[in-house]
């Protein structure tokens, strides 16, 4: 019967920190440098009692009290020939938004890539790196189709970490559930693929598979805990 | 004014304890990324009538108290956190999801009756 009231009080605690169970990890993801700046800074701010607006993000300059970093649930995407095309890679990034709750404000969206410390040094050939937003289902691993695809951002010569701001596609799916397709990543290789650059290419993209990690930052306002900020007087 | 209480007296007046939350301990090391515990502190300690305007009392404990001191089956005034600060906890939920959260009202900083 202690257990038993333990639990539920446990249960009650941990709706009101805005969590539906005692969570179980299935695997520990990388904690991002600007969440644990953020963390030992106001860690430190504590520690010298100095005060604290925990309703914005300095460091992101944005409102916010809650910050979570979703994962990409995706995945790569094979072309038959993509050894002749002048596709390099091609993934499908998808993130649960669903987590965000009713009585929280979107205020800031951001993607990150990350390629890999690779990419600084040794590119090869020239690369380009699109993104697309997938507007049309697609049938199990299939390629989307291009006349499916939206064409967020394009990025020639992409390395090292890229950020994108998807603010207003993150809204639109976190309104519209339904419409989070997803996006298509493409990395494209500029120009024609000659013999020679060839080799150089496959190993370029290769190691670009096995190094790149896309997450997406969301910082929410909880608006029962934060007001909204107030606009300035003329 | 305030009667100076005696030495003995003094430890069972209302103040501060020392309170460590290890999160080991309730079994949330599993999903709490960082702290690994906080000083949570806690209060505790009496609030008798004689020392209620020097325990960072409210005018609510001191009329308590004194309505305790004419009519003992009201209880007396009660030790309890008066100032409060909040932590940040950086935990991973059930979708794998990092999250950076700040929680108010998790730390005692003073007590008072």
């Amino acid at each position: 019967a202690l257990s038993q009231t333990l639990q539920f009080q446990e249960y009650v605690f941990l709706q009101f920190l805005g969590l539906d169970k005692v969570p179980s990890p299935q695997k520990f993801q990388p904690v991002p440098y600007i969440l644990k700046k953020i963390f030992q800074d106001r860690e430190a701010a504590a520690i010298t009692g100095g005060s604290q607006d925990l309703c914005s993000v300095k460091d992101l300059g944005v409102r916010g009290n809650v910050l979570r970093l979703l994962p990409d649930q995706g995945f790569y995407l094979y072309s038959k020939n993509l050894s002749q095309a002048s596709s390099c890679l091609q993934k499908l990034l998808y993130f649960n938004l669903p987590a965000i709750k009713d009585k929280e404000q979107l205020t800031m969206a951001q993607l990150g890539l990350d390629l890999g410390p690779n990419t600084y040094y040794n590119l090869g050939p020239e690369l380009e790196l699109a993104l697309f937003l997938v507007q049309e289902p697609r049938v199990g691993h299939s390629i989307p189709k291009p006349g499916k695809l939206f064409v967020l951002k394009s990025v020639p010569w992409p390395q090292g970490v890229l950020h994108f701001n998807l603010l207003d596609v993150a809204k639109d799916w976190n309104n519209n559930p339904q419409k989070n397709l997803g996006l298509f990543l493409e990395i494209l290789v500029k120009g024609d693929r000659d013999s020679g650059v060839n080799f150089q290419l496959e190993d370029t993209c290769a190691r670009l598979r096995h190094s790149l990690h896309a997450s997406l930052l969301v910082v929410t306002l909880n608006s029962e805990q934060c007001h909204p900020s107030s606009r300035k007087r003329r | 004014s305030a009667i100076p209480a005696n030495k003995a007296s003094c430890k069972n007046l209302c103040h501060r304890h020392q309170l460590f939350i290890n999160f080991r301990d309730l079994g949330w090391q599993k999903w709490i990324i960082a702290p690994k515990g906080f000083m949570a502190n806690y209060c505790h300690g009496e609030c008798p009538f004689s020392l209620t305007t020097s325990l960072n009392s409210s005018n609510y404990a001191f009329m308590q108290a004194l309505m305790h001191a004419v009519d003992p089956e009201t209880p007396q005034a009660v030790c309890i956190p008066t100032k409060l600060s909040p932590i940040s906890m950086l935990y991973q939920d059930n979708d794998d999801n990092v999250i950076l959260r700040h929680y108010e009202d998790m730390v005692v900083d003073e007590c008072g009756c």
